[in-house]
């Protein structure tokens, strides 16, 4: 129910936020 | 592919138990963290310096993306704000990523990230912008209504001082009762570096 969600929870999950990527060979 | 010119540049990596010492990172993982380092460098502009194109493409993966919070993430990497990463303000910034950082450094981390006007808070207006970025980045489509009422929601929780805007305690009260706000703070892959960045023993200026 994304209308329950807080922002920051949805801001957390954009993909410019997740550098685990930068590990990625 | 930049390997040779890396290793004679003077910009290349120097006394890796200094930074080792002023960083959450062992010896070791400094060096791993080098390899990872030469690798992201290299693969735009060679010049021994992470810019944001190469940022971009070992984030993404292509360059052709743009991204509010990647751009924002450079940004706050770039502690000597000339456009390009250094090694040493690379290791630094991704110190606060390690697992074993202190969460307090964390919070005032993500506080910076967030405080996209860098003003010492969070408006709701930056709070839209970056939940509009977020949809718009994953191709998601939420109606207005509902993204305004996602953030009344997250402020009536977050801004305990109903002044319109998230301070620095406020946001580290929030955090503490939510701690998976933090989850994107943490890098568990910090923790396997040198596994996954085996040839650093190859380099490695220190004995084990």
């Amino acid at each position: 129910r994304p209308s329950l969600m807080n922002a920051f929870e949805l801001i957390s999950t954009s993909q410019g936020l997740n550098l685990s990527t930068l590990f990625e060979k | 592919c930049c390997e040779i010119e890396l290793q004679n540049n003077p910009r290349g990596l120097r006394e890796p138990q200094i930074l080792a010492r002023e960083t959450n990172f062992s010896v070791s993982e400094i060096e791993a963290l080098y390899e990872l380092f030469k690798k992201i460098s290299c693969a735009v502009i060679d010049d021994g310096l992470i810019n944001k194109e190469d940022f971009q493409l070992a984030l993404f993966k292509t360059n052709k993306r743009k991204s509010l919070f990647a751009d924002r993430v450079f940004d706050l990497f770039d502690i000597n704000h000339n456009g390009a990463l250094g090694f040493e303000e690379f290791a630094r910034a991704l110190s606060v990523f390690h697992p074993s950082a202190p969460v307090e450094d964390k919070i005032e981390f993500s506080f910076k990230l967030y405080d996209l006007k860098q003003q010492g808070y969070i408006e709701r207006q930056e709070v839209k912008q970056m939940v509009v970025a977020t949809l718009a980045e994953s191709g998601m489509d939420l109606a207005d209504e509902i993204v305004e009422s996602i953030i009344d929601k997250t402020f009536e929780d977050a801004d305990t001082k109903h002044d319109g805007r998230i301070d620095k305690e406020e946001w580290r009260n929030l955090v503490l009762r939510h701690p998976s706000l933090l989850k994107n703070m943490t890098l568990q892959y910090l923790m396997d570096i040198t596994t996954a960045f085996p040839s650093f023993v190859f380099h490695s200026q220190v004995d084990d």
